[in-house]
């Protein structure tokens, strides 16, 4: 007989670790370094605070050799996390404050726990957390992991005084710093210069600190949520739009009548049913729309508040024009007659029925306006004012597929996105490789199944350089991607470039930096390593490559004339 | 404020399906295929039942361009699933039978899950699962998913008579066959000659059949759940081992009572303590572990059956020798002292303080014999008799690392593994490519991280085989891998290789084909399109790959004599 189980999802990842970019000390190290530091990064931006990064790792026994344990300590000047969020954020995987849809280096819920989970499982130390959000008082936990049950387990947990607001997670585990350090030093001042409004510094093993002091002032905007677009759509996300665009009938107990008595001004009188309606109508502009729906039904019950608190609705039958009931006081079901005349009529059928589809589109969607909400009805097939709430399955997979289909949207909207710009960028590039030449592009914004996304790349050559280029380094929403160049788009696009064509012969010192950023990366793993050649994002690529390759053409051309000159 | 949340397992992967394979309708579509036919497959070899596996893909609307909805179906004649596990098997994510460490092909509880969501949430579909486990009732189930919770919906389930045992899964959703179709009837071809035992019918959307009889008859021997083997250990692992191998003192209730008195013979005499002692001794061959924990509680405390039933047990403390239980009928506490000299003794500080540690090794892991459990203790600077349940932390990492770095274990055991075999890869290799010239070579069983793993590789030249070589096919546990082989660990090893070398020149017809199974494959990628480099995996690929190359460069060099000889 075959043997069932259901895993949790720290379980799966604890087994398929690698998924996530833990599978040996040398690699975990650095991954482990990776989701804290972005973590650090994501939470400055978010609140538009400058950010102090300071990465520390120690060797436990310096004397041992590698692979051994190691203690790695994030800090930064963040928002820090709220006391009852703090066990859950570290200690549960997939939860985070980072699933909507916003350019965020963090989008799995993943990364932190994957991290303590790694250490707890080689030295069985518990993750220590740090955290004040007032820069009063700080929380200091101690957690370790319960795995199968993907909870956290609260070992210590003190307040104290503090000065500084900011959060510090620490963690022991076992690295291999001989063979992870080049890495770990690349990724830190990458980051920097990436993130030049950025301080970060690193005290390595050896006593060695690295500081990358902030190049730059300002500070982008913090990222926003946006809503989606139809390109984006499935049938699934539909479903849930229309669940949370309907409206339920509220529940009439004495707490809702005595709401709608406050809201009309009539705690303390008790009025008739006409003149409750009465005031009502004079009071409509500002009423709440619970309240009117509430208002409504008693137009068609035509009772007072008196009689209303000994009745519960039963149900309201659009298509029949029935409102049924049960009345306590008689103990038997009661049905009145729905006026479809009644300017009243309108509010319920609103809300049982949902909104119209030009108003689902206009209000659910980005960037849809009425007129464009009323051409795209047409080409789905719809009447314009038909109610989402009637829609049946079959109708629901025609709106997702000609959501899909049409051509006549605006494509995403881009401002949500907080591309680094030509200028820090080409400083950045001068700061760290001190080249003869460089050349930055910014593409304009594209959009991938409905994400926005834009391309920024630069090219430069010499200087400070090392021959054997190209040397491609990619980023991604601020990250620097250091891993399995091999089967990421930026290397297909770099490789499927003649150079020769460029006068760019053997293997030059010049780099070629990328960065991708978007509402949600196309990454291929969880580990974050590499991102997936979806068609648009490999047009943009070529498109801002061969713009950088012809500036370069241009400068090695000019170079081999003057070198000719020279040796005339 | 930050807004936190927990998602699902299925909101993750229905959010993030690239990670699966589930990127378009083209991968989805073959992905789709995959996940069932390697569920049929699975199913059959667990029960030793010769496959017949049936695929069907047929467009809801054939003139439609693609992409657009199809039905796939895969019918098995395997073992069925239980009416009980079939919704969960299939409505939920992270469900499944394959979690324990066997080579099988499937290893998440992920893969038919994320088909079923892909195809809902394109069509609004559910699916119809059909399944005999006996060939007399059939149960037959519509299923949709609630995705934000990771729960099946029952929408209907129906019992009927059937005349043939197997499952049948059909689900609706969007693909491209016009992409797809060359890459799925590659995988089902590609199947046939990893798993020739079975036979695969696979009816297109354009009507035409792809039939690959079985030409083999012997099945392997169904897989088998191995013991872990030392070098995969981790502390998280050593400590569920010891949960499990510890015994908790039995609850003395009434109920444990009567068993106790049931075993001895005695419950319908009552004894005094000294005569139930006697007993005791008499059939304690027979007694089960329960009930001799309790007999040695009974001997320290010196009560009878009566007595013993007006106590409760409190706390065993071996260090300090003392036993402690509430009087219900003087309503205190009692402490009695626990004679280290007693028979009796060993009993109960076995149970509190676990297995030594060499019976622990013997027991729990796979190919420890007592002389290297005893030489291991020595490494590890333990006592052989060191009581597993007495381990601190500290000692728990000081475990885990020796058994990770001990060097006198024995290899993983491989007898669990079912390769191909060299004589049934050589024939599906001629069945399929025709060629002039073959090679196969089994490697020896090796092991990485504790698993064991055995390549089979094979290669061969002209014939059938297109030019433009070497075309490689890359097998991973019977599965074909035919995406992503960029970042594949055999196209590294093969891409290193310099053909010329072998007299291989410019692009001839050739093909090479590597087949890696193991109680673990270390796939990239929940989608299960490439393998990682691990060192020990890599090492037998080139082994392998040389070996062969070889004997290629022979058949090389003959051929181009004989070429020459004709030329004169
Ligand atoms: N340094 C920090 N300051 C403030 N909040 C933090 C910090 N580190 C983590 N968090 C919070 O903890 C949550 C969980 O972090 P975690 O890294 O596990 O997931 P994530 O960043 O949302 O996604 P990903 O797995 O892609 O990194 C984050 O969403 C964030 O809200
Ligand atoms: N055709 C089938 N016959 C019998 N059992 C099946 C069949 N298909 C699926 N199952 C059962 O349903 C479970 C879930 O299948 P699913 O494909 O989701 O996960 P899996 O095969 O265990 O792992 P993976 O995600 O790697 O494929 C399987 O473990 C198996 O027990
Ligand atoms: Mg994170
Ligand atoms: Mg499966």
């Amino acid at each position: 007989k075959e043997q069932f189980n259901q895993i949790s999802p720290s379980e799966f990842f604890y087994s398929n670790r690698d998924l996530a970019g833990f599978s040996n000390p040398t690699r975990s190290l650095y991954t482990a370094v990776r989701e804290f530091v972005e973590n650090a990064l994501d939470a400055c931006d978010q609140k538009g605070i400058l950010p102090d990064v300071h990465l520390i790792i120690k060797a436990v026994d310096p004397d041992k050799p590698d692979p051994k344990p190691y203690i790695l300590t994030v800090k930064d000047n963040g928002p820090g996390v709220d006391t009852e969020h703090i066990p859950l954020a570290f200690g549960t995987v997939l939860y985070g404050s980072k699933f909507g849809l916003k350019q965020a280096r963090g989008m799995f819920g993943l990364g932190a726990t994957m991290a303590i989970l790694y250490g707890q499982i080689t030295t069985n130390k518990p993750v220590v957390v740090k955290s004040s959000t007032d820069g009063q008082t700080q929380d200091e936990f101690e957690i370790l992991l319960d795995i199968q049950k993907n909870k956290p387990v609260i070992l210590k947990h003190t307040k104290k005084e503090t000065s500084k607001q900011g959060l510090s997670v620490s963690i022991c585990l076992e690295g291999d710093y001989s063979k992870a350090g080049s890495k770990i030093r690349d990724y830190v001042y990458e980051t920097s210069l990436i993130t030049p409004y950025a301080t970060i510094t690193f005290d390595d093993p050896k006593g060695e600190k690295f500081h990358h002091a902030r190049f730059v002032k300002d500070i982008p905007p913090p990222p926003t949520i946006i809503r989606p677009h139809p390109h984006g759509i499935d049938v699934e996300r539909i479903r849930r739009m229309i669940v949370e665009s309907q409206f339920e009938i509220p529940v009439i107990d004495d707490i809702m009548i005595e709401k709608v008595r406050k809201d009309l001004g009539l705690s303390k009188k008790n009025l008739s049913f006409a003149a409750i309606m009465d005031k009502a109508k004079k009071k409509w502009k500002n009423l709440s729309r619970q309240v009117r729906v509430v208002v409504a039904l008693m137009s068609f019950l035509k009772m007072d508040f008196e009689k209303l608190s000994k009745i519960r609705i039963e149900d309201l039958d659009v298509s029949n024009k029935k409102l049924s009931y049960w009345d306590f006081g008689d103990s038997q079901s009661k049905v009145v007659d729905i006026d479809p005349e009644s300017p009243y009529y309108k509010q319920l059928t609103n809300t049982v029925q949902g909104e119209p589809l030009t108003t689902f589109l206009t209000k659910r969607f980005q960037r849809i306006g009425p007129t464009t909400a009323v051409k795209f009805a047409e080409f789905a097939g719809f009447k314009p004012e038909k109610r989402m709430g009637t829609m049946s399955n079959q109708e629901l997979v025609q709106l997702s597929d000609s959501l899909q289909k049409f051509e006549d949207f605006q494509a995403p909207d881009p401002t949500c996105l907080a591309p680094l710009g030509e200028e820090p960028l080409e400083k950045g590039i001068k700061k760290f490789f001190n080249p003869d030449f460089t050349a930055v592009v910014q593409r304009p914004a594209s959009a991938y199944s409905g994400f926005p996304f834009i391309v920024e790349m630069g090219i430069a050559y010499g200087g400070d350089i090392k021959p054997g280029g190209p040397h491609v380094y990619r980023y991604a929403n601020r990250i620097p991607l250091l891993y399995d160049e091999g089967s990421d788009v930026v290397l297909k696009v770099v490789n499927d470039t003649d150079w020769g064509r460029y006068k760019v012969k053997g293997e030059p010192p010049f780099i070629i930096i990328s960065h991708i950023c978007s509402t949600r990366i196309p990454y291929k793993t969880a580990g974050k390593e590499n991102v997936a050649d979806r068609p648009e994002i490999e047009r943009e690529l070529r498109l801002g490559l061969q713009f950088l390759s012809r500036k370069l053409a241009a400068y090695m051309s000019k170079k081999g004339q003057a070198e000719m000159a020279k040796k005339r």
